[in-house]
């Protein structure tokens, strides 16, 4: 986080504007491995008591303390042999998220000098409750405990839920925990965000797929690591990762793992699987292997550095010595430069940080839509920076697999640390609506994201959702899309959710009404429009939508569509407010030819009344 | 195949939290434990509870037995509790 939030335009201190009163007063619920309590980004200095509507305890176990920052704490994990049964984080992983969310801003903070910078949350001043559900090993993150969390947060009265886990595969909501746990958390005005999942590219990877969740996907920063490979020829060849580890320019003898084997075929020893390499082939040399997947086999059998082939160049990761990621032209050219010498060497750099990235550009590792369960529900939602992110860690947890450093800080990847980065500008935006439900938080930061680019992201609506998260312009929407508990109650009904169950779930005794039973999903009023259509004949949908007031009192807002693919009609298409939260409803009926198998078409669609542009996506795909 | 004895963790979703004030979730899940079970003490089938904003309970259970409580007016879900992912 010591780039990404001036990445988004959300400057420290006093470069954004603050209701610090109201911050103070936000409670951010994390559901995650728990957090390192000593961490400068948790400190309670300068903090007063917890806010009055506070309903939580402290029980972190032994030896955990809680603050005025940190008010909360409780854990749902097993026994653990060789753990403390305590909120402690062993992973790194729930103390990074918390702090994307909302630590204390810490300055000149790095990983080993990389990365340098202030490192805090979105809401910096808000409180942060922790709910521990997941340790490493077994069981992991059981679903048991997460639902327990869910329980007890909502009942804690936080305001919001950051939760970055998920499934491989999406269920239906009466058999998923987190559909479970924050529809309640939605029936009580509390927001959950949850990261989309790091199964992409392919399509249909996300888990997370209920309309009252905001799901997160994730993109890179303009801030990136560049690890450098110097061939003896002199040749320098730039790599991927996050090396903090200086050889001094000195440089060794390069050898292939290929042929630094005498136990593997060729094919597996490429790859320097466990148990190939040979040390008396290896040992003080640069081992070029064909895969990232085990460097720390090269280390254990003493290489001094790797330099490896991936074909996924959007992202470096942390490792427990020298290593270099090459895209494949580049690696072949280390190839070929050592067969072609008599003897070879290279060394690799500590890495560089370079601002000159693209960005932002969807992560090749985000999970996509289109949605398994409600095809006709946009998802991902939104995109937020979760690319070598640089936030608090535990030093419980080691910075990389078989690294034996221990770290405050450290750099980590995924739609898990996009997913706190929303949560924080959801808390932001609440601060100066503190009114503002859920869905109207949802709705403004979905209506003004940033436009991303569709013809270099496969999928593209499927990949980013609405766009790009831009804290400040969600401050002042204009426009909001609306939908409280009775809507979800009706686009359940849509969806034969009938009887016990739905009396249930709801808590109410009513059953669905006819209008309610013959509600189609895409009608749920939602911030962005889908339709799944067939593939064989033209097609014509319409979407009915309302929006509520949020901006000027006096407004007259006009529409307009952005993408010429589709056939758009909007009635009417312009909408006069004279009232603050005042509603006017709209068609939307979007026509075109037929689409070919696993296609998608979209379109925009804009209301501007000259200062406010609310922008939501049309979607329509064939399955 | 797993022969019937084998009991895993499952999660028995209820929906919200029944207005009435006497309404008591925790008695309410152990008497629904005891009746599907048979058994009176049930310390160690009752893995968690659900009680402060939604209606529920986790605990060690036999196929069965899962299917008897999926029946009941009272139950929305009972599925097995799994192991999620840090994304």
């Amino acid at each position: 986080t010591t780039t990404s939030w001036d990445f988004m335009g959300l400057k420290q201190g006093k470069g954004s504007k603050r209701n610090l009163s109201i911050e103070s007063d936000t409670i951010i619920g994390v559901i995650d491995s728990g957090v390192y309590p000593e961490s400068d980004s948790f400190s309670g200095k300068g903090f007063g008591p917890p806010p009055k509507k506070w309903k939580g305890v402290c029980k972190g176990g032994k030896n955990f303390s809680c603050n005025n920052k940190l008010i909360g704490a409780r854990y749902y994990t097993p026994k653990t042999e060789g753990l403390p049964e305590s909120a402690r984080d062993n992973m790194g992983h729930g103390s990074h998220t918390a702090s994307t969310a909302a630590g204390n801003a810490v300055k000149d903070v790095s990983f080993y000098g990389l990365g340098n910078g202030t490192v805090r949350g979105g809401v910096p001043a808000a409180r942060i409750a922790v709910y521990k559900v997941c340790d490493p090993g077994d069981p992991g993150c059981t679903t048991d405990g997460i639902l327990s969390a869910f329980d007890d947060a909502i009942a804690d009265k936080v305001d919001l839920i950051t939760i970055s886990i998920g499934g491989d595969d999406s269920s239906l909501f009466e058999v998923d925990t987190i559909a479970i746990g924050a529809f309640h958390a939605m029936a009580k005005g509390i927001l959950t965000v949850n990261s989309a999942g790091n199964s992409g590219p392919q399509p249909s990877t996300l888990s997370s797929v209920a309309p009252w969740i905001f799901t997160v996907a994730a993109s890179n920063t303009n801030r990136g690591f560049v690890t450098k490979v110097v061939l003896g020829n002199g040749k320098t060849i730039d790599g991927r990762s996050i090396n903090s580890f200086d050889l001094n320019g000195t440089k060794y003898p390069l050898v292939y793992g290929k042929s630094a084997s005498s136990s593997c075929s060729a094919a597996s020893a490429r790859f320097c699987a466990p148990g190939c390499l040979d040390s008396r082939l290896v040992k003080g040399k640069i081992v070029l292997c064909d895969s990232a997947n085990n460097p720390d086999e090269a280390q254990a059998m003493g290489a001094v550095a790797s330099i490896t082939k991936s074909s996924i160049a959007d992202v470096g990761s942390i490792f427990s010595f020298p290593v270099s990621v090459l895209l494949e032209a580049d690696y072949n050219t280390v190839i070929s430069y050592m067969n072609s010498t008599k003897n070879p060497k290279a060394t690799v750099l500590k890495s560089e940080t370079t601002f000159k990235q693209t960005a932002p550009v969807i992560a090749s590792y985000s999970s996509r839509g289109p949605n398994t369960i409600i095809p006709d529900i946009l998802k991902p939602d939104i995109t937020a920076p979760g690319s070598e992110i640089l936030a608090a860690y535990s030093p419980y947890a080691p910075p990389s697999k078989s690294d034996t450093r221990h770290v405050k800080y450290s750099v980590l990847t995924g739609t898990s640390m996009s997913c706190p980065h929303v949560a924080g500008v959801a808390a932001y935006i609440k601060t100066f609506h503190p009114h503002w439900s859920p869905s109207m938080i949802k709705s403004a930061i979905m209506t003004t994201a940033w436009p991303m680019n569709a013809s270099t992201t496969p999928m593209a609506e499927f990949a980013y959702g609405a766009g790009h998260v831009d804290p400040i312009t969600a401050i002042h929407p204009g426009l909001v899309y609306e939908a409280n508990k009775s809507d979800h109650i009706t686009f359940l009904c849509g969806l034969n959710y009938s009887g016990k169950k739905l009396r249930l779930i709801s808590g109410e005794s009513s059953n669905c009404a006819k209008e309610q039973a013959k509600s189609l999903p895409r009608n749920l009023n939602y911030p962005s429009m889908t339709a799944q259509v067939s593939t064989t004949k033209p097609f014509k949908v319409t979407f009915r939508r309302t929006v509520t007031n949020v901006g000027m009192a006096n407004a007259t807002y006009k529409a307009k569509v952005v993408g010429s693919k589709l056939k758009v009609k909007v009635v009417p298409n312009v909408l006069s407010f004279k009232s603050l939260y005042e509603k006017k409803s709209f068609t939307v009926t979007v026509s075109g030819r037929s689409l070919h198998a696993e296609s998608l078409v979209s379109a925009h669609l804009i209301w501007s009344d000259g200062f406010h542009s609310v922008r939501i996506p049309i979607v329509v795909y064939a399955s | 195949t797993k022969d019937d004895q084998d009991k895993q963790v499952y999660i028995v979703y209820m929906g919200a939290l029944p207005a009435r004030v006497d309404y008591m979730p925790t008695s309410h899940h152990t008497s629904l434990l005891q009746d599907v079970t048979g058994e009176s003490a049930i310390e160690n089938r009752l893995v968690r509870s659900y009680k402060r904003s939604f209606n529920g309970f986790a605990a060690r259970l036999t196929e069965s037995e899962r299917e008897i409580l999926a029946s009941m007016e009272e139950v929305v879900s009972v599925f097995p509790s799994k192991k999620l992912k840090l994304q």
